[in-house]
């Protein structure tokens, strides 16, 4: 998945750091600081619109059903992420325990046409 | 997106505003990160443990990864109800999730003061579940401490499940060891909980149950 450049036009993957300190959470989120929460835009013209391989997400099965019973205009193709992989947190409860765990799908890694 | 009248930029619309943009994606990273926490807002933290006895904690666990299928693990502090009629403690813990019936490892921290010389015979009762009758102790385990300082003992997960008010109390008995096996203790303080040693316990939950998915997907 190309990573979107200034003038990108087509779908790309969104690089983009979260300070929790932007969320003012840092107060119970103890690590990591932040994360890299990506996200994909850009176009996606007809010849990209469901492209072998990039079919496979969930996004992409829910906007193939929305386009198979005309609820979707047509020729749309939205860019969506196609691969995704957890986060390690670890943070403080409301009765001030600590926990860790993995958060599934946290950080997009790839991003398709649906 | 639709408040700004353009349509949403994956589809390949107009773009938002920079800080339009920027405003959207935090609050998105706040929904994706209550989401994936199973929260429905973030918790509001009233008696954070001490940073000290936090870093001391953290330093204890094992690094790397938590268990496979969406396990968690959990740190809890005790608070520390010393008798002055025996050898012996009270710690209660606080704990916020459905963690009783996926428990599969437990251990109990302890700092364990200078009392005596020798070995010291320790055991660890929990106090019953609330929907029992008020005073029934179970005898959870037995530890010979033969040094003093941070000792993690283990205690059987299954002696720890059943417990559904999210409090858990358990109560330290010690004493030295006799010839015979009998525990012959006089009063005295057996835990540091000033200077930041804080008891706590270290929990490892897994989310499902063993099974659970493969036995869905048939």
């Amino acid at each position: 998945t190309p990573t979107c450049g200034p003038a990108t036009p087509l779908c790309c993957r969104r690089d983009h750091y979260i300070d929790f300190r932007e969320l003012g959470w840092r107060d119970w989120i103890l690590q990591p600081e932040g994360y890299q929460l990506n996200y994909c835009s850009g176009e996606c013209p007809l010849h990209l619109a469901g492209s072998p391989g990039i079919a496979a997400s969930f996004h992409s099965a829910v906007f193939s059903l929305l386009k198979a019973n005309n609820r979707w205009p047509a020729s749309t193709s939205c860019c969506v992420p196609t691969a995704r992989r957890p986060l390690s947190l670890l943070y403080l409860d409301r009765n001030g325990n600590v926990v860790k765990t993995d958060v599934p799908d946290m950080v997009v890694e790839a991003c398709g046409c649906s | 997106a639709h408040g700004t009248g353009s349509v949403c930029p994956s589809c390949g619309g107009p773009t938002l505003a920079p800080q339009a943009e920027r405003a959207l994606v935090l609050e998105l990273a706040k929904q994706q990160i209550l989401e994936g926490l199973h929260l429905t807002s973030r918790p509001r933290i009233t008696h954070p443990p001490p940073q000290a006895a936090l870093t001391r904690a953290l330093r204890r666990l094992q690094p790397g990864s938590v268990a496979p299928g969406n396990g968690e693990e959990v740190i809890s502090f005790a608070t520390v109800t010393d008798s002055t009629s025996a050898c012996s403690s009270l710690l209660t813990f606080h704990l916020s999730t459905p963690w009783s019936h996926h428990l599969y490892q437990a251990r109990l921290w302890l700092h364990v003061l200078p009392t005596r010389p020798g070995t010291l015979y320790l055991r660890i009762f929990r106090w019953g579940p609330s929907r029992r009758r008020q005073g029934s102790l179970t005898l959870l385990a037995e530890h010979h401490i033969t040094h003093l300082g941070w000792h993690a003992l283990t205690l059987p997960s299954s002696g720890l499940r059943g417990e559904e008010s999210g409090v858990l109390k358990l109560q330290l008995d010690c004493g030295p060891l006799g010839g015979n096996g009998t525990v012959i203790g006089q009063p005295r303080q057996l835990l540091d909980t000033a200077g930041h040693q804080q008891p706590f316990l270290e929990l490892k939950i897994q989310a499902n149950e063993p099974g659970a998915g493969r036995a869905r997907r048939r």
